[in-house]
């Protein structure tokens, strides 16, 4: 199968780390194989996991930069969830890369080789659209966008699929959205209801039926190094997660 | 005076934008002159202050990519608040100036001219630690730094942290951090309380006394093109920001 999903939005805080994570732990915990790639240099999924970057050998930086083999960097959690790891290395590569013709592919080039040891690889992109998203947009199948349920949420979202567009001109290749994630919604403020009826007015068939609820056990189990699905599985979060992975696996594996 | 401060954080959704246009709106009704610099590509503090960047003829881009003079772009909210606004256009600044000497000086000597005619002087810096960033940094005078009370805030410190002292390298100029202002904070949560106490034990001296507590508020308040101090001046959040106020100006005034 190997489907590369890239989780982006270059507007900030939105949950961008918190679903990568909890999506890949889910999908794991289904027994698909999983590779996490943390692709940004502030290294939070990476700590979501608990991981102490000091202790590891090798990162995502490495592989692309000093081409170490990426089975070397790679961190095996479990048989089914294994993750590449990224520290403050990684921001050093858009300068390394600006004049390099072939910058848009590294991260592609890296992924092709091991995409069918895996069912699904997660991409955790950074709050931006430079070089290292660019390079996350390419080396995917669907890119999926996570938008937090309030005001400046919606502005980023124009810039954003221009930038989509751009890259499909670009490579001339056919950028997929996999879907709208509403995140934090609170369904005491009036302000989640506008923005979620705004997303639907605009992408409708987009927009995920899973709303994921602003749920402090989300905040919370990362500080354990766990996803929300182990820390708190009861939870109002968990269980939107599950049903967020229930209709991942139904647009991949059909009902 | 025209002194100048850069709100700045690479954690994304941590209240940058929250907090220029909170405390630059709130110095401006303490009757002093304020310019605010919107620096992020999203133009987030552009449309917070309910400005339709469609309607601008310059923004900050042309003042530093195509010489157009500051006073030209410049959009007056009333005689105490002034805003230099940004559109996504401000993105390929990074590109353009990849191998110019002078890069990371375009914005300090845009608005080396014009600071004599404000008190305050705030920009807004977008999540990352790109040459934006970067240019920001060496423009001001302090840096306010907003970090949220929650897990991955506390992580990104250190890398801002080595990018000021880089930066104090480079130009051989002291940066100074005017202080660490706790933001979202909910005092039902552990998590909050460990973050505060945490930055307490990190930085001590350098936190502000007045933290601002997550409240809908302020989250409602920039769909309406308003600061909560006009949208809700009852709020917990406008009664924050009103403190967080009184301390700046003691700490450039003295009591
Ligand atoms: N549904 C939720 N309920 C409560 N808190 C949440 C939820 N989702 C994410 N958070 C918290 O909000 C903050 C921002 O989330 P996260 O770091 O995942 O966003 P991000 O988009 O990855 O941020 P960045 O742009 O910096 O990469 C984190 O502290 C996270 O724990
Ligand atoms: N104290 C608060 N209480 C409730 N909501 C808040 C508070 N401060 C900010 N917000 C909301 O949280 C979101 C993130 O804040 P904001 O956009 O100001 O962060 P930022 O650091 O500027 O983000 P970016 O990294 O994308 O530039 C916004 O929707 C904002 O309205
Ligand atoms: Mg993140
Ligand atoms: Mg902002």
């Amino acid at each position: 199968m190997g489907k590369i999903i890239n989780v982006a939005n270059q507007k900030g805080g939105v949950g961008k780390t918190t679903s990568v994570v909890n999506i890949g732990t889910g999908l794991s915990l289904w027994e698909k194989k999983v590779l996490i790639v943390d692709f940004d240099p502030q290294g939070n999924t990476t700590t979501g996991y608990g991981i102490n970057i000091k202790d590891q050998e090798y990162t995502v930086y490495d592989v692309l930069s000093n081409s170490v083999a990426v089975e070397k960097s790679i961190i095996k959690k479990n048989k089914y969830l294994h993750i590449l790891s990224a520290d403050e290395d990684l921001s050093g590569l858009t300068l390394e890369l600006a004049n390099d013709n072939g910058r848009l592919f590294y991260l592609q080039n890296a992924l092709q080789p091991i995409r069918e040891n895996y069912d699904f690889i997660l991409i955790d992109s950074p709050p931006s659209l430079n070089l290292l998203t660019l390079n996350s947009i390419v080396a995917c199948d669907d890119v999926l966008i996570p938008v937090q349920a309030e005001f400046y949420a919606l502005q980023g979202l124009t810039q954003l699929i221009h930038t989509l567009e751009k890259v499909e001109k670009a490579i001339d290749k056919k950028v997929n959205i996999l879907g709208f994630l509403v995140t934090m919604y609170d369904i005491r403020t009036s302000i989640s209801k506008e923005v979620y009826a705004e997303l639907k007015s605009h992408f409708n068939g987009l927009v995920f039926d899973s709303v994921i609820p602003r749920n402090v056990r989300i905040a919370e189990a990362p500080s354990y190094g766990e996803s929300v699905l182990s820390y708190a599985p009861s939870s109002k979060g968990a269980f939107a997660y599950k049903e967020l992975i229930k209709e991942i696996v139904e647009r991949y594996y059909g009902k």
